[in-house]
């Protein structure tokens, strides 16, 4: 039998830990894809809440509408996907 | 699905297309054949053409490229974003760009076309036998000139069918040598090189000289990557080295030993303690084909669907046979129409029966006290029959839209449409049958002529119980209706009288710039408006709110 072997982990060259933190992915994502400030056509900008957008992004991405930054949400914003963004400008 | 605000599409339908460059992904040939049979799930479904131009400006220009790559929407890197495409129109407007740090294939793995030998051309096979063993990726085994090949059936030693794979000692792309092969070793800024590199470039794109001395000749092409080559790490482009040593262990193939995030990886120097470099293994890729074929809907004007099975959801996920959704189909069509041409929504060209008259002709109640311009706020507001009608408890009163002079009315709600209660929320008529639906509270009637049905539950047609009311509706096309109730809106299908699937959505973000509290939704004149109170937003054609007024003098003509 064999015996387990303890993994040793190391940092890899060129290898940029990102640290962003869950929200600021979040609100990067939001803002990227048009959920978080919709310009709209007559000129105005209007910012909308976090909430709100998460709302927006989680009934486009056919997930459960928390509102909240949960994990079904973030799996979502990390799959690779089409630049175009989801809320038309 | 979504198209762009208004309707953006193609004036023609003999589109133009050119592939500007290719990615060293895949063979030309290949890329060229995973465009025309991405083009091809849309011509199959609307009367759409495309032909490819070798040269000029055609309405779709397709390139490949890298980080920021030239418009305002760069590219991420590996990963995240794998592309983009503009709505159409001119100049950028319709073109599709990919991003080239993805490792584009068909989506399972390494696509690679073969070289001379004697199997015409084919693709590798992997895995395949040779020698009673298998491999799953081109060898060099077996030759003696360390072009590496590949056997093109799964077992070479029955078959004997095979090719050479890509490789730079015998041909390169693009540069200035007309894809002569490399010749090593070459100088270049007065070193020697033995293998292709990427020294002299920003673009981390790998090249050689393709005469002993660049220095002198300055001729050189790029290489094509080998089905070996790894991807990202410190060695993008280089083969993986077997063996390689990693914390004094030596590794005869691809390991996740090391990391956290359980990605392959080897060393591409007999040494990764000493040499650090590294990079990850193939994977399956991106498949090209599908993914193009969700930017071409982009190219022709759809926008991204909500529905997951849509080939326009945005998130991208490997499907073996793409076969498009209704959604995709009721989209394109909506566009362009059907592969016979025929138009469901736009150029409709049959008229409503404006002989047979659906509302029942009632002589006016004049009540000089229900003056229609001292109200402040209208129950709903909908065109019938050609006839803006404006209905205020149990009353409403007409102003023709064609004349656009004066108005007529009060008329009795009650003696119009009996069935009726006297505060109706919303009311469209469907011009195709001449069925006038009329919504109050959580109920709905349809009156065809004298006769109607109802009051059913709205939930019939498929709304949530949540839905209180329904305070907007818009005739879309022949057999669509939007249903607006509170920030949301629904699409109703006609046909299936059933609402249809990716609905509700918010309401701000289909119709840029108007009150999320409007209670009146209506078309008139070809416009499209959302009223509150006595205010109303108008959006053109374009969706664009172009003016703001009041219902009282504008549509209602008060004094």
């Amino acid at each position: 039998w064999s015996r387990p072997v303890k993994s040793v982990f190391v940092t890899f060259p060129g290898n940029i830990v990102k640290n962003m933190a869950d929200v600021e992915l979040a609100q990067s994502y939001l803002k990227k894809f048009g959920y978080m400030v919709t310009e709209q056509r007559s000129g105005f900008k209007s910012k909308v809440s976090i909430a709100k957008a998460l709302k927006m992004m989680q009934r486009q991405m056919g997930l459960k509408e928390t509102g909240e930054l949960d994990k079904p949400t973030l799996n979502a914003m990390k799959r690779p996907r089409c630049g175009v963004p989801d809320v038309a400008n | 699905y979504s198209i762009y605000g208004g309707v953006h599409k193609w004036d023609h339908n003999d589109i133009t297309y050119r592939i500007l460059n290719y990615s060293p992904d895949m063979d030309s040939k290949l890329i060229d054949d995973a465009f025309a049979r991405a083009l091809r799930v849309w011509s199959d479904v609307t009367p759409l053409t495309f032909t490819r131009l070798l040269q000029g400006e055609a309405d779709i220009m397709i390139s490949f490229g890298t980080g920021d790559h030239g418009d305002a929407f760069p590219f991420d890197g590996k990963r995240g974003l794998l592309a983009h495409a503009f709505r159409p129109g001119v100049g950028i407007l319709g073109d599709a760009h990919f991003d080239d740090d993805e490792y584009w294939t068909l989506g399972k793995g390494n696509v690679v076309k073969t070289y001379a030998g004697n199997a015409g051309g084919a693709i590798c096979h992997f895995p395949f036998t040779f020698g009673a063993k298998s491999y799953t990726t081109c060898i060099t085994e077996g030759v003696n000139n360390s072009i590496p090949w590949c056997a093109t059936t799964a077992d070479y030693d029955k078959d004997k069918k095979y090719g050479a794979c890509p490789t730079e000692l015998l041909f390169t792309f693009d540069g200035n040598a007309n894809g002569a092969r490399c010749v090593y070793p070459f100088i270049f800024h007065g070193r020697m090189y033995k293998s292709c590199t990427t020294d002299g470039r920003i673009d981390g794109k790998r090249w050689c000289a393709t005469t002993s001395n660049y220095d002198t000749d300055k001729r050189f092409g790029f290489c094509p990557k080998r089905d070996t080559a790894v991807i990202g790490g410190n060695s993008e482009g280089d083969a993986c080295h077997f063996p390689f040593v990693f914390q004094g262990k030596e590794y005869h193939s691809c390991t996740s030993e090391g990391r956290t995030d359980g990605k392959l990886w080897c060393g591409t120097t007999d040494s990764y303690d000493r040499d650090q470099k590294f990079g990850f293994c193939p994977n399956d890729g991106y498949s090209l084909f599908l993914v193009a074929a969700h930017e071409f809907g982009h190219s022709l004007g759809l926008d991204h669907s909500n529905i997951r099975e849509a080939l326009m959801f945005p998130l991208h996920s490997y499907v073996e046979d793409l076969s498009l959704d209704q959604d995709d189909i009721d989209g394109i069509q909506y566009l362009y129409g059907n592969k016979t041409g025929l138009s469901p929504t736009l150029n409709a060209t049959k008229k409503p029966n404006l002989t047979r008259s659906s509302v029942v002709t009632v002589s006016p109640t004049v009540d000089p006290t229900k003056d229609p311009c001292k109200i402040h706020k209208f129950d709903t507001i909908t065109v019938i029959q050609r006839h803006l009608h404006f209905f205020k408890d149990g009353q409403f009163w007409k102003v023709s839209n064609k004349t656009d002079v004066g108005r007529t009315g009060p008329f009795s709600i009650s003696q119009s449409w009996p069935a009726l209660p006297a505060v109706i929320d919303s009311a469209f008529e469907d011009v195709q049958t001449k069925r006038i639906y009329f919504f109050s509270g959580n109920r709905f009637w349809v009156y065809t002529g004298s006769s109607v049905l109802g009051p059913h539950s709205i939930e019939k047609l498929g709304l949530p119980p949540s839905v209180q009311k329904v305070e907007g509706a818009l005739y879309r096309g022949k057999s669509k209706v939007f249903l607006f109730s509170g920030e949301n809106f629904w699409r109703f299908n006609l046909k299936t009288q059933m609402i249809d699937k990716g609905y509700p959505k918010y309401t701000e973000a289909s119709f840029g710039g108007v009150p999320n509290d409007a209670h009146d939704v209506f078309q008139h004149k070809g416009n499209i408006y959302f009223c509150r109170d006595l205010f109303y937003w108008r959006l053109n054609s374009g969706r664009q709110v172009d003016h703001t007024g009041n219902v009282k003098y504008d549509l209602l003509k008060c004094p």
